[in-house]
């Protein structure tokens, strides 16, 4: 352990303390201590600063993964699909997206793939309205699959731009629902080529390590393309994106900072890394 | 599923006759894992573990095992050692208080807690345990902010065939008042009050909540928190415990695989009892809660 027996205990315990408080997990905060006090010079290891900062940048290394803005593709519409547990945010997340690519000019379709919560249509309708978007709704209880096959084949026909896929939330455990989930990602593909372009994974900053297992499962069942980061305008820091992205090398493409329709933001791994120390 | 963090402790005691000082503090660390991989706050796992490790050192002899016959069995210090950690964490979580103050002739009891947490559905799911206990609740739509969340709470009131109270251009604090009445005038005996998610650093919207407690004076308020939360549980409990008289929590979405450590976080600081579990989306999905369950999914 080489340096790591010179740095202050009670440096490390209050490090330690710090990363485990933001939620970056028990194992992955000693791994990152190790890490770092491995690599300090000699010289530092005794400045708590240096330490602190040393740390900041391994953390800010592991998220800047490469994050490609949202693009609407050669082939239009660019079609994205939502998913993640209950109550993370997706709905609010597709609302706050819809008005970013209505910033651009660009033409959006809503689709209200959640057929199954009460007003789950209804409080995506009140999105689109916000954010002029057109929406696709279709009747309780209808297979999500053909509501969002619908969204597509609207969006193709009307030149529309983007669609957006709201999905239910559920939780990873379930097994007939992430096969569901399974299908809509079939059926999109079906609907237009190479759909969907984008799926991204709605996780609430708030969530302990059980994130990890939601990122593993979703991903498991359809390929991730990226992460909202969302509720990050509360006391929560969403530390345990660190461990996501260092083992699935998914990126935070955005994080959502507030319930209205502009508080959303691109990920930005060096203040999110201050962030976490503040 | 076991974490290895307690299934290691288990078993480098397992049978281990004799458990010195450090021994313990071994099968202490791995507890320790255990545990803030299950969510339990960082403050409250060191709590925990001191209590456990008092108790491991301590000559009393206060675990007990019997065999089929029913007699006594003389446990070795390593599966005494993790009986202590059973028995600790169940006596933590308790003593177990699922009553609601009821009183007359109309209850009110308030739901309060993050986004998302599981309030509105969680509010449908009391009406309709109310509703086998006899009682006819009505909903009351306190929510004004959130996109459809009253057209949310008229459709889970229409599932039960139950009246939901909304008034437009009321605010909430008159809302809750008003319910009171219209609950009165509807035979109604028990109102519920589904408010919006809120951050406790919104400092209005925590003042919302102190004026529908002056107002209304709810009976029963409960902060619906989503089992799956993290560390930030103990933060926003112990905000929602200082300004409002929290009488108990519900946490909801226990039909996943998240440990629920937050369960022992939000007890340790609020010292208010657990309530209620949410165990699924369906509205007959809430069970009354039972310390021994929760306990060994914590620990894991
Ligand atoms: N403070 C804050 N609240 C948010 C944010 N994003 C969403 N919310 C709130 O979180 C709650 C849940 O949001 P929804 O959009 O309904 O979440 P969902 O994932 O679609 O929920 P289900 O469809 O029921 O699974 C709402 O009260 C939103 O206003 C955010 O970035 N910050
Ligand atoms: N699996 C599961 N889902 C639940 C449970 N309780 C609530 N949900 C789901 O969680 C999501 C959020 O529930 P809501 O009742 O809208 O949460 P809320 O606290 O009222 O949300 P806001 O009003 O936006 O703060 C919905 O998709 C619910 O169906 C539960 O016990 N298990
Ligand atoms: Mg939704
Ligand atoms: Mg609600």
């Amino acid at each position: 352990f080489g340096a790591k027996r010179e740095l202050d205990k009670s440096l490390l315990d209050d490090l330690e303390q710090i990363l485990i408080t933001s939620d970056i997990g028990v194992k992955t905060a000693q791994h990152l201590l190790e890490l770092v006090s491995n690599k300090i010079d000699k010289k530092e290891v005794d400045q708590p600063d240096k330490v602190r900062a040393a740390l900041q940048a391994e953390i800010e290394r592991i998220l800047d993964l490469e994050n490609r803005p949202l693009e609407v593709a050669e082939s239009k519409p660019l079609v994205l699909m939502v998913v993640g547990v209950n109550g993370g945010g997706k709905t609010t997340t597709i609302g706050k997206l819809a008005q970013r690519f209505r910033d651009q000019g660009r033409r959006v379709v809503l689709g209200a793939g959640d057929t199954f919560r009460a007003a789950a249509a209804d409080q995506l309708e009140v999105w689109a309205q916000r954010s002029g978007a057109d929406l696709v709704r279709g009747k309780e209880g209808q297979d999500p699959s053909s509501v969002l096959f619908e969204a597509v084949k609207r969006a193709q026909s009307s030149g529309a731009d983007v669609v957006i896929a709201d999905t239910a939330g559920r939780l990873h455990t379930k097994v007939n629902l992430m096969e569901e989930l399974k299908k809509v990602y079939r059926v999109l593909g079906k609907a237009a080529l190479g759909a969907p372009h984008e799926v991204l994974l709605v996780l609430d900053a708030t969530t302990g390590q059980n994130a990890i297992a939601q990122a593993a499962q979703f991903n498991a069942a359809i390929p991730l393309t990226g992460i909202v980061l969302t509720k990050l305008d509360g006391t929560a820091k969403g530390g345990v994106i660190v461990g996501i992205c260092q083992e699935f090398k998914i990126p935070v493409r955005f994080i959502g900072i507030g319930e209205k329709l502009d508080d959303l933001r691109q990920f930005d791994a060096r203040e999110f890394g201050s962030a976490l120390f503040d | 599923t076991i974490s290895k963090g307690f299934r290691n402790a288990r078993l480098k005691l397992q049978g281990k006759a004799e458990m010195s000082e450090e021994s313990i503090d071994e099968a202490l660390r791995d507890v320790r894992v255990s545990l803030l991989e299950g969510d339990v706050e960082f403050g409250v796992v060191k709590n925990f573990l001191g209590r456990v490790k008092d108790k491991a050192l301590g000559k009393v002899v206060d675990v007990e095992a019997k065999d089929k016959e029913g007699k006594k069995l003389k446990l070795s210090a390593g599966d005494r050692f993790v009986q202590i950690c059973y028995q600790e964490l169940e006596a933590l979580m308790g003593p177990v208080d699922t009553s609601l103050n009821i009183s007359k002739p109309v209850t009110r009891i308030m739901m309060v807690g993050l986004q998302g947490s599981g309030k509105t559905t969680t509010a449908g799911k009391l009406a309709k345990y109310l509703m086998a206990q006899k009682h006819r609740p009505m909903l009351v739509a306190a929510d004004v902010y959130r996109p459809a969340a009253i057209d949310q709470l008229q459709v889970l009131g229409a599932q039960l065939a139950i009246p939901v109270y909304t008034e437009s251009g009321l605010m909430p604090p008159d809302l809750c008042e008003r319910a009171i009445q219209k609950a009165k005038e509807r035979q109604c005996d028990v109102v519920i009050y589904d408010t919006a998610g809120r951050l406790t650093i919104d400092d209005a919207l925590m003042h919302e909540l102190e004026e529908i407690e002056r107002r209304a004076r709810p009976d029963n308020t409960f902060l619906v928190c989503d089992a799956m939360i993290g560390q930030d549980a103990v933060r926003t409990a112990a905000e929602f415990a200082k300004r409002l008289a929290l009488h108990g929590f519900i946490l909801t979405k226990l039909d996943g695989d998240a440990r629920g450590g937050a369960a022992l976080s939000i007890k340790e600081v609020t010292g208010k009892p657990i309530k209620f579990l949410g165990m699924g989306e369906t509205l007959d999905r809430l069970e009354e809660f039972r310390p021994a369950g929760l306990a060994s999914r914590i620990l894991g």
